[in-house]
């Protein structure tokens, strides 16, 4: 899957 | 989500709450850096860019609504507000915060995880985050003293933070693939920064006397 992101943290 | 984000989001959600609260119930903002302020209203903004382009969750996407309303709500009141901006100390308030943009522009420009304007973007926000509180700690040292309302916004702000830390160590040790030094180095340095500041409410809380920052 795709590499995870710390976009879903504020 | 892990318990150590969720404690680091309420965390922060209370110290810009504190803050609004104060300013808005004893309309006054006295000790409060504007400069802080405008760089956190920055930093939201260069943030969330994605707001409306990506949905990450209902929770993501309220929290951000929250914190950009706050932050934009705060530099209001300290602005424009014709009783709250009469009590701003503007002379005290002098850190040349424009000054921390360029670096962290630079700095973002250099080093990112993408070259994208998103991306590029986001990674300023990280980076003006870790040094946006310094107009304040500044105003502390020059004011010499610490309402506890500023005290406990600094205090929830540096604490949101370090559980944002073992957020990531613990994302670490549970999600393969989860490495993200810029985050990682910026939050760390943010925490630091707060780190000095702990110690001195730290003391006054012990030894139950009023925060005396050193000159």
């Amino acid at each position: 899957g795709e590499e995870s992101s710390t976009k879903d943290e504020l | 989500m892990n318990i150590f984000r969720l404690a680091g989001d309420m965390t922060h959600l209370a110290s810009v709450l504190v803050l609004l609260l104060k300013i808005h119930t004893i309309k006054s903002c006295a000790g409060v850096s504007l400069k802080t302020q405008e760089l956190y209203a920055i930093v939201f903004a260069t943030r969330y860019l994605d707001i409306l382009t990506s949905f990450v969750s209902i929770y993501n996407t309220l929290m951000k609504l929250i914190f950009l309303g706050s932050s934009f709500s705060i530099v209001w009141y300290m602005k424009y507000h014709k009783t709250v901006r009469r009590t701003y100390d503007r002379d005290q308030d002098t850190f040349r915060h424009w000054f921390l943009m360029l670096p962290c522009l630079l700095l973002a420009l250099l080093i990112h995880e993408k070259f994208t304007f998103f991306e590029v973007l986001w990674t300023f926000s990280l980076y003006l985050e870790a040094v946006a509180i310094l107009p304040q700690l500044v105003l502390l040292q020059r004011t010499r003293n610490i309402d506890n309302l500023t005290g406990q916004y600094i205090f929830l702000l540096g604490g949101y933070r370090g559980f944002y830390i073992l957020n990531w160590i613990y994302r670490y040790f549970t999600e393969p693939h989860y490495v993200h030094w810029i985050t990682w180095i910026a939050g760390l340095v943010q925490t630091l920064l707060y780190a000095d500041f702990f110690y001195y409410y730290f003391l006054s809380w012990k030894n139950n006397k009023k925060l005396q920052l050193p000159a």
